[in-house]
């Protein structure tokens, strides 16, 4: 564990937390994707089939039920809540997210670092994870206007995939074997996706205006 | 190159 991993981690909770406090505190989840958040309940439970034959940390296996739990407990409000779901922006939520995880799967038939139902698995879920944020964009892009806490919680994900590289560049400068593919190349498309986002979440930081997205 | 054992990353 090094400290851009840590601070990675804490920003994907971070995340996961604004995310929550916004569906809790107005009851809505306008600007919000369902299929993104669909996507990341599907990356957390096809990746974490771990969870109970390999032990890491206790960090490791709490962190892993946390993204689990939330990650279905966000798609469960914004499904059956009877307030939030009503908030849900289903007409700009149009993008078919089906084909991204047929898309990926088939990725990891191809490419994966073994040949076992746990690593075809993780192979998906890393790739998965990498485009999961794409029905988000396109949803924001629409709409146009983003509330604060929806452009924090965006903010916050990709603050979580720059810390991801900036740990892979000091794993591979100081472990002698690092050398993880799938993941490094994965994480770098996933960030670059962001670039756009980041690029207007800086300019309405810089005038201290409202974030807004051109359509 | 070995590669580290398990997936240590969230």
């Amino acid at each position: 564990m090094n400290i851009f991993r840590l601070a990675g981690d804490m920003t994907h909770l971070l995340s996961i937390l604004v995310l929550l406090l916004k569906i809790y505190a107005t009851k809505s989840c306008s600007g919000i994707s369902r299929k993104t958040q669909e996507l990341y309940a599907i990356v957390f439970v096809a990746r974490y089939l771990d969870l109970f034959t390999d032990f890491i940390s206790v960090y490791n296996t709490f962190m892993k039920v946390v993204f689990i739990a939330s990650s279905l407990a966000i798609v469960w409000c914004m499904r059956f809540h009877p307030m939030v779901r009503r908030s849900y922006d289903r007409e700009l939520d149009t993008f078919r997210h089906y084909f991204l995880v047929g898309a990926s799967f088939a990725l990891a038939l191809i490419l994966h670092e073994k040949f076992t139902v746990q690593e075809i698995f993780w192979a998906f879920s890393i790739y998965l994870e990498a485009v999961a944020i794409l029905p988000q964009l396109v949803l924001l892009q629409r709409s146009g206007n983003v509330d604060n806490l929806t452009g924090q919680y965006i903010f916050f994900l990709g603050a979580y995939r720059a810390f991801y590289i900036l740990n892979w560049i000091y794993r591979y400068l100081t472990e002698p074997h690092f050398t993880r593919w799938i993941a490094c190349v994965s994480g770098v498309v996933q960030t670059a996706l962001y670039a756009d986002f980041f690029y207007y979440y800086f300019i309405s930081w810089k005038n201290n205006s409202k974030l807004k997205l051109p359509a | 190159t070995e590669q580290t054992e398990g997936h240590d990353e969230l």
